[in-house]
């Protein structure tokens, strides 16, 4: 096991990194509330988004919370990268701007680690291309297809009619 | 090192028996709502041995089987297992299948093992089983929890 | 006020019917944990699905959690209707087609109170018709114009290209 | 009876005076992540006097007030007014300003009353200020509770 002192700073390069990548004019920073203290120190998360102030964590809205929390995610993942990620709807709350970093985000580390996602939103599977489409045709018992994304979308598309 | 594919047959929603093959890089898992998609998240929790009836989403251990569906009866066993492929070194499964009764088995490659011995041999593969690897509906928003010893929690699962 | 046994009888027959009318083949009922003891019982509730059987709350998926949560809401609010109700992304974990019944829910209430929602989903959007477009064009300084729903998804649409 | 019209100046992200006109029947409000939608929300809850810090997602009192943006400074106010059109009776207005010093105002129709004046006014005319009818951002989901007292709670709002 990494010492917590070693996995911060790696963390800590990685979290800045990242964000900068995805927000170039933006400024966001992990640091430890109590350096002096290794042991219990908490983290502290500073990100001012292009243009706007410095806010305090609860004065993000819902959808900036949810793209920090995966850059933060991502920034952990980054220091010890396990085989597979497997993800369920964390993009729910992003419009599509933030969506489109989202996936630039797991295009940049996609030789890392190999990812499964749950997603609702079109273009996630978009970029996905290989979609596996769970229903229940006969009624309480899930069936798995494999599918292409045009199918997909013709075949939902029916059921709203 | 990637996961190769998924079986379910008894867990949850799934009363056929399922595979999932999934691509190296990335799969898509869609459908409507109630389908069955977190289930397949669930499954793995389970397989690689979540006690926890919170994040599994149970009332109890027993509820992860077949409940029965319109025309079906319900089962009376929980099974998934997944392929792990090793790239040039070939590829190996584990399985965990569970009985009504409370019986409950660990498999490796045909052999019944411990849980301990399948977790591991996991981690020496680096295969990373620290809890950000597998993140449920609804959970993005608890890792930026806004208490920072809560975030160092989350560091920690990986120190 | 209305006292607690009066409010209860009234959003139980609420939460039966709007249920029964958006999932005809599935099965909802509310009740009193303990109805010998008025002053403290909590609340029960119990839904099936179409085609599938019985379930604990913690089972159902987000979607069907979120559609049972909206029932319920609006079974509470027909008790004693305010005039107004805002509702922030309460749609959010809904695919297309538990959209389509959280309209058919809106449509049967516009009678009896105004809707303020803020709202990600174009069917929600495209059933509002009129919409108010936020934007921060001036780095972080909030602006409001009216705009169609045409107007607002081709000019979305530019942002993203 | 409906609600009219919404105007925020200096209320977090409105540092320029807006005017939100609502239909009677529906409004609904889009916008990019970011871009100010739940802070409207919030600006309603704030003038029928909620206090707490946590649905009004602030750190304190004074967070309220824009902090200024790229080439604005900050306001030393907060300023958030609506009207109410009472269909053949009229309309009222009512109005919260609070300025950094701490001093806080409540107007109705012109004239400084007691935030108490104002929730007995608008709950006579049936207003309904039950927690029920702002749902913010994530509150759907809390309130299905899993605790059958919790959920009581949620009807004892209106009882
Ligand atoms: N033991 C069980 N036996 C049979 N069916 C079950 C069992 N446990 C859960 N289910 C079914 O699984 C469904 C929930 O599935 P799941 O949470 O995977 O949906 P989902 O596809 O993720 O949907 P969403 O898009 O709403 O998140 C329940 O509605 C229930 O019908
Ligand atoms: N006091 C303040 N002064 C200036 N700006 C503020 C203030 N408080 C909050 N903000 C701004 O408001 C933004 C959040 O707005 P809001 O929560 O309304 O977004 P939203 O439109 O609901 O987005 P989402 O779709 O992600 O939920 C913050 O990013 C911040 O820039
Ligand atoms: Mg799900
Ligand atoms: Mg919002």
């Amino acid at each position: 096991k990494k010492n917590f002192k070693e996995v911060f700073d790696q963390a800590k390069i990685n979290f800045e990194e990242i964000f900068h990548n995805l927000f170039p004019e933006g400024k966001a920073e992990l640091s430890l509330s109590d350096p002096s203290n290794l042991l219990e120190s908490g983290l502290d998360i500073r990100v001012e988004f292009p243009g706007k102030k410095e806010l305090d964590l609860l004065q993000f809205s819902g959808g900036e919370r949810s793209i920090i929390a995966i850059i933060f995610l991502f920034s952990i993942l980054k220091t010890k990268p396990p085989s597979f990620v497997i993800l369920d709807e964390v993009e729910a709350a992003l419009d599509d701007i933030n969506v489109d970093k989202f996936i630039k985000l797991m295009r940049q580390f996609s030789d890392k680690f190999q990812f499964i996602i749950v997603t609702h939103n079109k273009l996630t599977m978009e970029y996905a291309g290989e979609l596996r489409g769970v229903t229940m045709k006969k009624g309480g018992m899930s069936q798995v297809v494999s599918i292409s994304i045009d199918d997909w979308l013709s075949e939902y598309a029916d059921t709203l009619n | 090192m990637h996961l190769k594919e998924i079986e379910l047959y008894g867990f949850k929603s799934f009363g056929e028996r399922v595979k999932i093959e999934l691509n190296p890089r990335l799969t898509a898992i869609v459908g409507p709502n109630g389908s069955g998609k977190s289930n397949i998240v669930d499954s793995i929790r389970w397989l690689l041995g979540d006690q926890s009836y919170k994040s599994l989403r149970v009332p109890s251990s027993s509820e992860v089987i077949f409940k029965g569906a319109e025309n079906d009866a319900p089962f009376n066993f929980s099974h998934v297992g997944i392929v792990v492929d090793l790239e040039n070194e070939g590829e190996f499964q584990v399985e965990r299948k569970y009985h009504r009764s409370g019986e409950n088995e660990y498999v490796l490659n045909g052999k019944v093992v411990r849980l301990k011995d399948i977790r591991s041999l996991l981690s020496t593969m680096g295969f990373g089983l620290g809890s950000l690897s597998i993140l449920s509906q609804g959970q993005i928003d608890s890792i930026l929890s806004l208490v920072p010893t809560d975030r160092r929690a989350v560091l920690e699962e990986v120190a």
